[in-house]
C-alpha cells in the first residue's frame, strides 16, 4: 500500500527524509510484532520478550534519525562558507556511511534501489577524497591540548616517534639496568646449567 | 613541527579556528574556556608522575588529591559556573576518572532536585563544602537497570518516625558507586519503601555511611571498595550493605513523594521523578560519547599524517597512510560520527535544561519524552563511540596498542557507559516501549509532538491506498 519513496544521494534532505521513513517503518514493524505475538495469545510479556530485536531496532532507527536530522539542521547555523561547505560534506558522509551500512533496511523500505547501493560506495569514495585535505584541520578544530589528549600519537607538532622512545624511557622497568628478577630467578636457573 | 602535519594544516580549506569557536558557541566562549584549562595546564600543582607507572593504590591516592585540589582551587579561583567547572576539570582530569566524580555529578544534583527547601538548607550547605561527601547508590550486586528488581528496604517506623534500611540479601548489596568504597561519608541509597504495611516503589534516602570525625564506617554498615576494574582505576567503586541502620524520617527525599509523621505515603506527580537524576547523566553522556570519539579521532588521524608506511607506486616514498582509502574508511565515517554526536550532545543538553526547567514549573509532559530520547541516544552513542575507539586504535597500527597512544585509557573509560546508568539494550528497549506507545496513539488518532511527530505522517503513509 505504501508508495516507495527512492533517496537521492546527493541530497541532505532527501536522506533525512529517507531516515524518517525508516524509523516509521521500523517502528510499525515492531508494533506489528507485538500485535502478532499477542494474538498468538502471548501474555504482553511474552510477546515483549519475542518481540524485542524488532524493538531495538526500530529504537536504533529512531536514534539514527534524530542523529542524522540535528546534524542536517546544524549546518544552518554555520555562516562561513569554507567551514559550511566541509560540515556538509562530513553530514552527508554520516548520511550516506549509515545508509550503506543498513543498507538492508532502506531496501526493505523501498526507499533505495539496489543500483543506488553501487552509487552510494561511489559518493562516500567521492566524500572521502574531499575530506582528505582536511582532515588534520578537522580535529585540530576540536581544539584539544596535547594535555588533554595524553597522547604520544595524537601530539598537535607530531613529533610522535620521540616522545614514544621518551615515554619508553619512564618506564618503572627501565629504573635499573638490570631487573632484580634476573637475580631472584634466572641467575640461578642459569648457574645450574 | 612535523612537516607533514604543517603541510596539512598549511593545504586546509577552511580555517580550524573559525570551526572551533563554532564548537564551542563563540569567540568569547573559546576565549574563556583555552584561559580556564591553561589555568591547569600552567599550574605545578597538577603534575603527577604518568598514571601508567602507579600501582592502583598510588592511583587512587593521587586522584584524591587531585579531588581535593580541583575543589579548593575552583573555590579560589571563584569559578561557579557549571560549564566553566567543566572545562577546568576536564583538563584536570586529564581523561581519567575521579573519586569526588559522582558527589558533584549526582549527589549534589540529587539534593537540589529532589529535596524540600528545608532539606536544602540543610544538606546542600555541607555537601558543597565537602564536609558531606557523598554518592548515589542504586544498582545492586543481582540487580542493575531493572528498579523494580531491586532489594534494599527502607521501613518505616512511625513509633520512632525512622526508617529503617536492611540489605536483606548478598544479591541486594549496593554495588559500583563510585566514591563509595572510600571516600563518601554519606549515600543517597535508592529502597523500597515500606510504609503501612504496604511496599511503594523505590525512593531515595540519605544515609550517613562513615564517621565525619573518624571516617570510620558507622555501626551495621559494610562498605569497601570493589576491586580492580577494566578501567577507572583511580575510582573506588565500592559495595554497601545495611544492616538495620536507623535514618529520621527527614533524610527520605520528599520534594515530590512524602511519608508523613504517622506513616501515611503520599504519591508524587510522576513515577519517573526518582529517576531525573540518571536522566540528566544519560543526557550528559551523549556529549561525552562525542568527547571520546573526537579525541580518538584526533590522535588516529594525527598519527595517520604522520605515519608512513609501504608503496603506494612503486619506487616512490613510503606515503602518508592517510593517503590510503582503507584508511580514510576507517577513520573518516568515525569523523564525521563525532562531528555529529557533538552536535547531538549540544542539543541533549539544552533539551534536558529545558524540560527540566518545564519539570519545576510543575509541567510533566514532556518527562517521557525527554525519558525516551535519553535513554536512546544514551545507548545509540556509546555503542558507535565504543566500537570507534577502537577502530581508530586498530588504525594507528601496533602502536595503538600502547599506553603512550592514549588510545587504551580512552577506551576502558569510556566503555563503562555502555552499561552504567543503564544497559544499552534495556536503555533502547526503554525507548521502544515510548515509540510503541507514540505509534498506537497515532493510531488512535492522537497528534504527536516532539521527535516521535513523524509517526503523524508515517500512519498516512501507511495506510493502504484505494486503487
Amino acid at each position: 500500500g505504501s508508495r516507495p519513496t527512492v533517496i537521492n544521494i546527493n541530497d541532505l534532505q532527501s536522506l533525512v527524509e529517507a531516515y524518517k521513513l525508516r524509523a516509521a517503518n521500523l517502528v510499525e514493524t515492531a508494533a506489528k510484532s507485538l500485535q502478532t505475538e499477542l494474538q498468538r495469545s502471548k501474555s504482553q510479556e511474552d510477546a515483549w520478550n519475542n518481540s524485542s530485536l524488532e524493538l531495538v531496532r526500530a529504537s536504533d532507527a529512531h536514534c539514527h534519525y534524530v542523529v542524522v536530522k540535528l546534524f542536517a539542521a546544524k549546518l544552518s547555523e554555520i555562516s562561513n562558507t569554507a567551514v559550511y561547505s566541509v560540515l556538509s560534506t562530513l553530514a552527508l558522509l554520516y548520511a550516506l556511511h549509515g545508509v550503506a551500512s543498513n543498507s538492508g533496511d532502506f531496501l526493505q523500505a523501498g526507499l533505495l534501489t539496489v543500483p543506488q547501493l553501487s552509487q552510494i560506495t561511489q559518493r562516500i569514495k567521492a566524500l572521502m577524497a574531499e575530506i582528505r585535505p582536511n582532515a588534520v584541520a578537522l580535529v585540530d578544530a576540536f581544539d584539544y591540548r596535547d594535555e588533554m589528549l595524553n597522547s604520544a600519537l595524537g601530539r598537535y607538532d607530531g613529533n610522535v616517534y620521540e616522545s614514544m622512545f621518551e615515554w619508553a624511557k619512564r618506564s618503572p622497568l627501565n629504573r635499573t639496568e638490570v631487573h632484580e628478577s634476573y637475580y631472584k630467578y634466572m641467575k640461578p636457573l642459569q648457574s645450574k646449567l | 613541527m612535523n612537516p607533514d602535519l604543517r603541510r596539512e594544516r598549511e593545504n586546509a580549506t577552511f580555517e580550524s579556528e573559525i570551526l572551533t569557536n563554532f564548537l564551542d558557541g563563540g569567540v568569547e566562549k573559546t576565549r574563556r574556556r583555552r584561559e580556564i584549562e591553561s589555568l591547569v595546564i600552567n599550574d605545578p600543582d597538577f603534575q603527577h608522575e604518568d598514571l601508567n607507572f602507579l600501582s592502583r593504590s598510588e592511583r587512587y591516592d593521587a586522584a584524591v588529591k587531585k579531588s581535593v585540589l580541583m575543589f579548593s582551587k575552583l573555590r579560589d579561583y571563584g569559578i561557579s559556573d557549571p560549564e566553566e567547572i567543566y572545562s577546568y576539570k576536564r583538563v584536570a582530569r586529564q581523561g581519567t576518572t575521579e573519586p569526588f566524580g559522582l558527589h558533584f555529578v549526582m549527589f549534589i544534583p540529587m539534593l537540589s532536585s529532589q529535596c524540600t527547601p528545608e532539606q536544602r538548607d540543610k544538606w546542600l550547605p555541607p555537601s558543597s563544602s565537602c564536609e558531606v561527601l557523598g554518592t548515589y547508590a542504586q544498582t545492586e550486586l543481582g540487580h542493575g537497570t531493572h528498579i523494580r528488581g531491586l532489594e534494599t528496604t527502607a521501613t518505616y517506623d512511625p513509633s520512632t518516625q525512622e526508617f529503617v534500611l536492611n540489605s536483606p540479601t548478598v544479591t541486594s548489596i549496593k554495588w559500583w558507586p563510585g566514591g563509595l568504597g572510600k571516600t563518601s561519608n554519606h549515600a543517597i541509597v535508592l529502597a523500597q519503601l515500606y510504609t503501612q504495611g504496604k511496599c511503594h516503589g523505590l525512593h531515595a534516602f540519605i544515609v550517613p555511611i562513615r564517621c565525619m570525625k573518624t571516617h570510620q564506617p558507622l555501626p551495621g554498615v559494610v562498605v569497601g571498595d570493589i576491586g580492580p576494574k577494566f578501567g577507572f582505576h583511580e575510582v573506588d567503586n565500592g559495595f554497601l550493605k545495611l544492616d538495620n541502620i536507623r535514618i529520621p524520617r527527614e533524610n527520605m527525599l520528599m520534594k515530590y513523594a512524602k511519608v508523613q509523621p504517622d506513616g501515611m505515603y503520599v504519591k508524587p506527580p510522576s513515577d519517573k521523578l526518582t529517576y531525573g537524576t540518571m536522566v540528566f547523566i544519560r543526557a550528559m553522556i551523549v556529549g561525552e560519547s562525542a568527547m571520546a570519539l573526537s579525541k580518538s579521532c584526533t590522535i588516529a588521524i594525527r598519527y595517520s599524517a604522520v605515519r608512513h608506511q609501504s608503496e603506494l607506486r612503486a619506487g616512490e616514498p613510503e606515503p602518508q597512510i592517510l593517503d590510503y582509502q582503507a584508511q580514510q574508511y576507517k577513520l573518516f565515517p568515525l569523523l564525521a560520527t563525532a562531528y555529529a554526536f557533538t552536535f547531538v550532545g549540544q542539543y541533549m543538553k539544552n533539551t534536558y535544561n529545558r524540560i527540566t526547567g518545564d519539570i519545576n514549573q510543575g509541567d510533566f509532559s514532556q518527562l517521557p519524552e525527554l525519558h525516551a530520547l535519553a535513554a536512546g541516544l544514551k545507548a545509540f552513542t556509546t555503542w558507535s563511540v565504543n566500537a570507534g575507539i577502537e577502530v581508530c586504535r586498530m588504525a594507528c597500527g601496533g602502536h595503538g596498542y600502547s599506553q603512550s597512544s592514549g588510545l587504551p585509557d580512552i577506551y576502558v573509560t569510556f566503555t563503562a557507559t555502555c552499561t552504567y546508568e543503564g544497559e544499552n539494550t534495556v536503555m533502547m528497549l526503554q525507548t521502544a516501549r515510548y515509540l510503541v506507545k507514540s505509534y498506537r496513539q497515532v493510531r488512535d488518532g492522537k497528534q504527536l509532538s516532539g521527535t516521535v511527530s513523524y509517526l503523524n505522517e508515517s500512519h498516512q503513509r501507511f495506510q493502504p491506498q484505494p486503487t
